[in-house]
């Protein structure tokens, strides 16, 4: 969750100093945000802990902040011309899938789930304009790391919870498998470059 | 485990 948070915290403070987005997807940030939306809609019923409730709001608020920064504050900034992924090739199969394999056929546990399946593609857009553009800033790497680095943790950390606990949730592994996945390319990238 | 509820997991 730390390497998720300074991810986050890395490209604020990146768009926030250099006061430009270029090199941003808007696209991949308005998808975040559309994730903790719909992941985080059991935040006033669901109580687990003081952690995970100040840890929503600060996502919810980082993702929201971002995508006001990309699309209003510094929007002269915005490299509109290269963010050209069609978002309609991950939200259809993204929303069939949610109402097709989910744990139960209830408007927040199918929220839950479209929310887990469209974090695992939501990069896709950023890594598009990255291949696209052939160039990507020191800190938008930095960002993207820490970022993939946050799931490739959380593998480890279901694993450690299935030996300890016996907990397992198929569709947070499947789909945190999935999104680790396409950040390896990225990875090799960024470790030899 | 229900799993349908109750997500732990940020």
């Amino acid at each position: 969750d730390l390497s998720h948070l300074l991810a986050m915290f890395l490209l604020l403070v990146k768009i926030w100093r250099s006061k430009s987005c270029a090199g941003i997807s808007g696209k991949s940030q308005i998808l975040f945000a559309l994730v903790f939306t719909t992941r985080y809609l059991d935040l006033f019923s669901n109580f687990i802990s003081i952690y995970n409730t100040v840890m929503k709001v600060v996502f919810l608020l980082c993702a929201y902040v971002t995508v006001y920064m990309i699309y209003w504050k510094f929007r002269k900034t915005f490299d509109n011309e290269n963010d050209t992924f069609r978002l309609e090739f991950l939200l259809v199969p993204v929303i069939g899938l949610s109402f097709l394999v989910n744990y139960s056929y209830t408007p927040t546990e199918v929220l839950w789930t479209f929310s887990i399946y469209l974090e695992s593609v939501a990069i896709l857009p950023q890594l598009f304009m990255i291949s696209k553009t052939g160039e990507a800033e020191t800190i938008t790497t930095h960002y993207l790391f820490f970022l993939g680095l946050y799931r490739a943790l959380y593998l480890a950390n279901w694993i450690w919870r299935y030996q300890t606990e016996n907990f397992y949730d198929q569709i947070s592994v499947v789909s945190g498998v999935v999104q680790t996945i396409f950040y390896c390319d990225f990875f090799y990238l960024y470790v030899t470059k | 485990a229900d799993l349908s509820t109750g997500h732990d997991e940020l």
